[in-house]
């Protein structure tokens, strides 16, 4: 991209415009996004390619808005994640309750997901590893009680922080996305304020759909948050510029591999970095 | 949809009876971004409009259709083609049939093994062995094991301290124990860009030879479909694909990509979480729901 006559001509606005395509911003949002940019471009007096990708940083750090800080009243502070089959919900949880540990809290995980062969087993694991207790139900009980009973332990027992899994789903599966309503409708009325955040997690490979998942996850339950995964792949997550200039929701978080160590804040300047290649 | 999409753009063109130079270029931008919305590759798309307007401008004009649904109808069937081309099932010739899938985290591949074996067991009489070959996930083995129960076929005893490749070795063995003659590997997920990981597949390619490698890919994925699937495919020579999740509202443009690229059959689709969830790929479909 910055090879060639060095400047802010034609052909390095046609070259961006594959690059952002390619890296699955869709052709609407890269369409604003670059209109965005020879705006910003001039205001900045950014004639050179090679001071570009300053101005890049500077659109992006824009466009994502910064994550809030949750107000909990009292303990524990809850976080609910949701999204679709596959994303990493599980071992984002295990990556989130790792990073709350060193930070010396006090973690409960809650199996929340009631349905999938093995769902409660992969937690259980992943909470002995973290040093984080886990509560379960039996398979096919109810989530909400799940999610009920967790934060009531998590009460009595003087936990910091749970964090509340929940079965995959696909946001088009309306009775599945009503079950989400209920879940979060138990925790309000155990624990006003709960849940303090609720997480959806979207898995960078994936594509326009990312807007449809995020449309149907936040009217249905109200995202606060997203987790973008798997962004150690080759995949550059670009939707999200998408969903950002849209819903305006912060990215907290990128997994960037499948160890609990693999998370980290999400950076508008690294996320700039890597579109950029 | 693309069809209101080009009514409208050749409407602008009134009184034009055929389709010529000029209200191709507006009618096939039009069909670009439908493609691109779909999350079909943007080098695949590329080529798949220079072959469209190849055969638009050389087409015989239908008195019956307007423009914009002649370009519709050369684009859905230029799709259908790509997506189908010579249809091909699962290879069942050789007993023991030996199925290894493959892909990316999370897309699907331990309860498309178990799609799968229900399939065999009720459309081919086939008596199937689950092999659980990812040691790396927690419990892994176990949603094998749970869903090889819920079916009632036997198990290959993984356990987490065994070497993947001796695994499936062993498995075959087993399997043949048991009288069953269809086998099924499941994988781990794995990106790629992993080389030691990708050399394991290579690894129990070569031990166990398998008649079907197939690459099973989320239905949502994006333009880095191409990538991952031709990674694979080149390291491994898959002989199919499975398209995941394709219950939802992805467009599943993937699908042609991961043709495109690759060549290989699309021969599945997962419409569901239930073990009865799995259908065989219908390009006209695919093409439709690609098209929008
Ligand atoms: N490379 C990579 N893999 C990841 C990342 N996050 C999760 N995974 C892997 O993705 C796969 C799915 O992760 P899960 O945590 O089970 O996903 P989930 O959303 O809970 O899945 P369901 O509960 O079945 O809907 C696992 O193999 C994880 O190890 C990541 O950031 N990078
Ligand atoms: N809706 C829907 N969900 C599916 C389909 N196929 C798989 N799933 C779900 O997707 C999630 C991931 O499935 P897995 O079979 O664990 O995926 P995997 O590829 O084995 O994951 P890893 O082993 O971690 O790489 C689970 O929640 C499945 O129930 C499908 O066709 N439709
Ligand atoms: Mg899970
Ligand atoms: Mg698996």
């Amino acid at each position: 991209l910055f090879g060639r006559s060095g400047g802010l001509d034609d052909a390095f606005w046609e070259e961006l415009e594959e690059i952002f395509i390619m890296a699955d911003m869709g052709s609407e949002a890269t369409q604003k996004l670059i209109g965005n940019l020879k705006k910003r471009a001039s205001s900045m007096a950014v004639t050179e390619a090679a001071r570009f990708r300053e101005v890049l940083s500077a659109e992006l750090e824009a466009i994502f808005p910064l994550p809030k800080k949750p107000k909990v009243a009292a303990a524990p502070e809850v976080v609910m994640m949701v999204g679709v089959n596959g994303v990493g919900k599980t071992t984002t949880i295990a990556k989130l309750a790792y990073r709350a540990r060193l930070q010396g809290r006090k973690v409960l995980i809650a199996a929340g997901d009631t349905f999938r062969a093995a769902a409660i087993g992969q937690l259980e694991i992943w909470a002995a590893r973290v040093g984080a207790g886990i509560f379960s139900k039996a398979e096919g009980s109810d989530p909400a009680a799940v999610a009920f009973e967790a934060v009531d332990m998590a009460q009595r027992e003087g936990f910091d922080l749970v964090l509340l899994d929940t079965a995959g789903r696909l946001h088009t599966q309306v009775n599945l996305m009503e079950e989400l309503r209920k879940i979060k409708r138990v925790l309000e009325k155990k624990h006003p304020g709960a849940p303090h955040r609720i997480v959806l997690v979207i898995d960078a490979t994936t594509g326009q759909n990312a807007l449809s998942q995020t449309k149907l996850f936040h009217e249905a339950v109200g995202v606060d948050e997203i987790v973008l995964t798997k962004l150690d792949g080759t995949a550059k997550g670009g939707v999200m510029v998408s969903v950002a200039i849209t819903h305006r929701l912060p990215i907290s978080f990128v997994g960037l591999g499948e160890k609990m160590e693999d998370l980290r804040p999400f950076v508008g300047e690294d996320f700039a970095k890597a579109l950029l290649g | 949809s693309l069809t209101d999409r080009l009514s409208e753009a050749f409407r602008k063109m009134r009184g034009q009876a055929r389709l010529d130079e000029k209200n191709i270029q507006d009618g096939l931008r039009e069909v670009r971004l439908a493609l691109l919305e779909a999350d079909v590759n943007f080098k695949v798309v590329k080529d798949f409009i220079d072959r469209v307007r190849d055969k638009a401008m050389g087409a015989d004009v239908l008195k019956s259709l307007t423009p914009g649904q002649q370009l519709v109808k050369l684009v859905h069937d230029e799709l259908v083609e790509l997506l189908g081309g010579e249809q091909k099932g699962l290879d069942l010739r050789q007993k023991p049939v030996k199925i290894m899938l493959v892909g990316l985290q999370g897309s699907g591949k331990t309860t498309t093994v178990a799609k799968l074996a229900n399939l065999l067991r009720s459309k081919y009489k086939l008596k199937p062995y689950l092999v659980p070959a990812d040691v790396y996930r927690p419990a892994a083995i176990e949603q094998l094991h749970v869903l090889a129960k819920q079916l009632g076929v036997p198990a290959y005893p993984s356990t987490t301290d065994m070497n993947p490749a001796d695994i499936c070795a062993d498995a075959i063995k087993k399997a043949a124990e048991a009288g069953c003659d269809a086998i099924l590997f499941d994988t781990a997920g794995r990106l790629h860009l992993d080389e030691p990981l990708m050399e394991e597949l290579s690894a129990i390619k070569a031990r166990c030879a398998p008649q079907e490698i197939l690459f099973v890919a989320d239905a949502m994925t994006g333009q880095d479909a191409v990538t991952v699937a031709e990674a694979f495919n080149a390291r491994l020579d898959i002989t199919g694909v499975v398209l995941t999740k394709m219950d939802g509202d992805a467009r599943g443009g993937a699908a042609l990509s991961i043709k495109s690229v690759t060549g290989k059959s699309l021969k599945f689709v997962g419409m569901g979480e239930k073990l009865s969830d799995l259908e065989v790929f219908h390009p006209d479909r695919a093409a439709s729901r690609i098209l929008g």
